[in-house]
């Protein structure tokens, strides 16, 4: 059976996109078939996938609204074994539009219950989801089955990592009861900065064995791989970051059952 | 007349409560009095001003749903000429809670314009907002003056700009009139990121004298700082993060009209 995996922390800026772009061409690399969804209305996991997120018709709100069927809103990438559901800007407005639906949550996760039969053709499936715990969250979270929580090793992300489980324990209790948490990832790390650490010792006396052993170091080739519209892992696959992303996607598959 | 000054990003991690902190602290210390609202449910600026945003019924959404006073809420600071309206995570209801409520996105205007003699003892308010472009944003828009918009150096940080343009001139045209972006901050710039440069450059071609000619460099002071409840101009001031930030106030005094 296919893995569901949203990447999510309502904290901005921490490494969501780049997490989700790297570790599905790892894993791609490795032979695994991925599928990335991109639910942020920024577009960034559209755009470092080397599409557009302005001007496409196949995007992932003409499925949410039904508008498009599953298999004509999914794309092909430049990687073997990627492909995307883009973005596209009119996400934003799909809170206010869906204001008086009561089920609008499992918006997404009835789609994939419908299209169960193309969805199982992929190895794993990753939910790039925006920096908040509103709606595209929530339907992330309720049409997932496992999380990855990237949390970049600075004081503010650490502190917002409480209010981010509270709200998937609100989540498992009365939406989805499956959802895990599969992992947590380091990101950012430096070595140079006593605070990052910090954050790896507080992170792993508190979470134990879900904080992943790969940590990602903070490397400016990865911040540079989206201006050519290709992830990291492509575009310079000798880089400390890139080598911290294949060292993931192999850590990822070892443990396939969540802790 | 005093100015209430959003600062507005829907990417996130870019610098937003980092500004508002510092520039605010900066400003505080040379002698303007200043409030500082945090808007963004994560509650940084509240944690970052040494307070806390659980616990705590002197908050924004108190003041928001009514249920308590301009006056009632508004806190000093460690720091002098520097007060708070706190956040909470109940912030996040809000959405939800107003959405049959068709004039919500004036819900802090009308607060503002029925306490103009408590706001009048401020020379400046600034509104820490989240990373998203939903009705919290919306509200801050629709209440302020003036924007500031930190503009992190990377690739993605100046995709988004367009958006967010866009979602401003809406807020102009159809709530706001007199809303104008009174500056632009490039932050977290590093000189041996080539991408800076060509982001500096691309954004001083497109936005011209809005740019701020204070740069804000990559500076791991300025993300310590959080740690210890002090905004970082008062935790290490002369360190080169805390140097931009007196930079910033002082260009920021000067150019009083906005461009
Ligand atoms: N390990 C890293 N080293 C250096 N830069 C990084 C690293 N990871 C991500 N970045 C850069 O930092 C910025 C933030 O990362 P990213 O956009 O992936 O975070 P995000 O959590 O998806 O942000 P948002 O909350 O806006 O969706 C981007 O410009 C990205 O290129
Ligand atoms: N110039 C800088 N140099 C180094 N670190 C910085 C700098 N500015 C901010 N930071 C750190 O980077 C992280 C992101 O900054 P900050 O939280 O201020 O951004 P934000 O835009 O408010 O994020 P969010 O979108 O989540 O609200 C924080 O951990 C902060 O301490
Ligand atoms: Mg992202
Ligand atoms: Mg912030």
């Amino acid at each position: 059976k296919n893995k569901i995996i949203s990447v999510i922390n309502q904290k901005g800026g921490v490494g969501k996109t780049t997490t989700v772009v790297n570790l599905a061409a790892s894993l791609s690399i490795l032979g695994q078939k991925t599928l990335v969804i991109d639910l942020d209305p920024q577009g960034n996991a559209t755009t470092g996938l080397g599409k557009s997120n302005t001007n496409n018709e196949k995007n992932i709100y003409n499925l949410l609204i039904r508008k498009l069927n599953l298999n004509e809103v999914i794309e092909s990438t430049s990687v073997q074994n990627l492909e995307l559901i883009s973005s596209t800007v009119n996400l934003s407005g799909l809170e206010v539009e869906t204001a008086t639906n009561e089920d609008r949550a499992f918006t997404l996760k009835k789609i994939f219950d419908e299209n169960k039969n193309i969805l199982n053709k992929y190895d794993y499936v990753f939910i790039d989801c925006p920096p908040s715990l509103s709606l595209l969250t929530v339907i992330a979270l309720v049409g997932s089955d496992e999380l990855v929580v990237p949390l970049q090793t600075e004081f503010f992300a650490l502190e917002g990592i409480t209010q981010l489980i509270k709200t998937i324990d609100r989540v498992k209790e009365n939406l989805n009861p499956q959802l895990s948490v599969r992992g947590i990832l380091l990101t950012m790390f430096d070595k140079r900065n006593k605070l990052s650490g910090e954050v790896d010792t507080e992170a792993r006396n508190h979470f134990k064995s879900k904080v992943y052993n790969t940590v990602i170091p903070r490397n400016v080739r990865l911040s540079e791989a989206p201006s050519h519209g290709l992830p990291c892992v492509i575009y310079d696959k000798t880089c400390v970051g890139s080598k911290a992303y294949f060292d993931l996607a192999n850590e990822f598959l070892s443990n396939k059952e969540s802790v």
